[in-house]
């Protein structure tokens, strides 16, 4: 089994999780908060069988968009320790996916 | 060093947590959510010893019940696309454990 | 790539996602609780190249510091099944970190 660890936009989450259910797989859902732009997103986590990793990567590619934030950028270095907050273009991506080995898989 | 991501709903944390504290375990809990039914439920981070795996899970299975929920299911698919919602009888098991290895662990 | 899961203190977020972006790594923020405190702490996730995993944790041990809280321990176990709440000095790491093997990362 591998557990992807797919961090995707907030908009993306309702159609993702829809075609994942309906295509058998599981999915638990964390709020979290991207790093940069420090605007919210969604981790999910999706335990796979090893031989369904492409199917529900392909669902993913399906469902979620890149977009540009035009955002105010908050963490731009500018000399070392000082941040200038300035607008600028930042494409975040569709999905980011860290697939991760799991050893062994319960249900209790 | 394992690591237990471990989803469990929400009514088994406090007598989870407290069995795990008592035993001289850690953990770490973060709020979720089900992709199926979409209620809340609970994803403990729970880091153990290679040789703790299996007291751990026999806590796990000592605190957490299966529990037949009476939901309105939102995701049954009735056709590409469509889902319509339908009384049913949903299980939820008593917990989901994914176990993964953990190559290297520091305490800052 | 590894995926650093790294459990920190609320008060060191700020500076340490701060130094992270400066240093071009990226990071996803989750909230958390500790489970023998029941105090909200703050769980990264960072993603990194198996060849800055050493400059990650360097960053982190820069910014996370060890604290004394003076808290009500509520986790004592006195005989099987009951818990006294006493006052206690318990010090809490600079930070927890969780380091695990990603098989495949994808952007979409
Ligand atoms: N230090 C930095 N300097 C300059 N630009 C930076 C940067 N860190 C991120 N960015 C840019 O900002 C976008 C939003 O990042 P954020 O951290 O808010 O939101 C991120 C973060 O929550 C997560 N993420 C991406 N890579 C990650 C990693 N290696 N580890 C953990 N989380 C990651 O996925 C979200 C979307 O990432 P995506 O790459 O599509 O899009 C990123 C990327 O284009
Ligand atoms: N492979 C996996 N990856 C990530 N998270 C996982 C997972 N398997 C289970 N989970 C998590 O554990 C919760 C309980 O799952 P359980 O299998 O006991 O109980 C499940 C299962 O009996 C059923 N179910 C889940 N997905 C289904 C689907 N696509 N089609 C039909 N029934 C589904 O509904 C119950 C509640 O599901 P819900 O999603 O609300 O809540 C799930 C989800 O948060
Ligand atoms: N193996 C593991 N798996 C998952 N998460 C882990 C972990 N080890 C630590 N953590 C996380 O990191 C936080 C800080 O842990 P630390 O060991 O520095 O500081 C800990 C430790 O000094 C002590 N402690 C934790 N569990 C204990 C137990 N069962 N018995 C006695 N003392 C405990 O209380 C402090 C606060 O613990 P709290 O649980 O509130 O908060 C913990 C927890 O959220």
């Amino acid at each position: 089994m591998k557990l992807l660890i797919t961090i995707v936009q907030d908009q993306d989450v309702p159609g993702l999780l829809e075609i994942l259910m309906e295509n058998g797989f599981s999915a638990t859902k964390l709020a979290s908060t991207g790093g940069f732009l420090r605007v919210g997103n969604t981790t999910l986590l999706i335990g796979v069988d090893n031989n369904k990793v492409e199917g529900a990567l392909a669902l993913i590619k399906k469902t979620c968009k890149k977009r540009e934030q035009n955002d105010i950028v908050p963490m731009i270095p500018f000399g070392r320790g000082s941040m200038i907050p300035r607008m600028d273009k930042v494409t975040v991506g569709g999905a980011i996916v860290f697939i991760v080995n799991v050893e062994r898989f319960e249900k209790i």
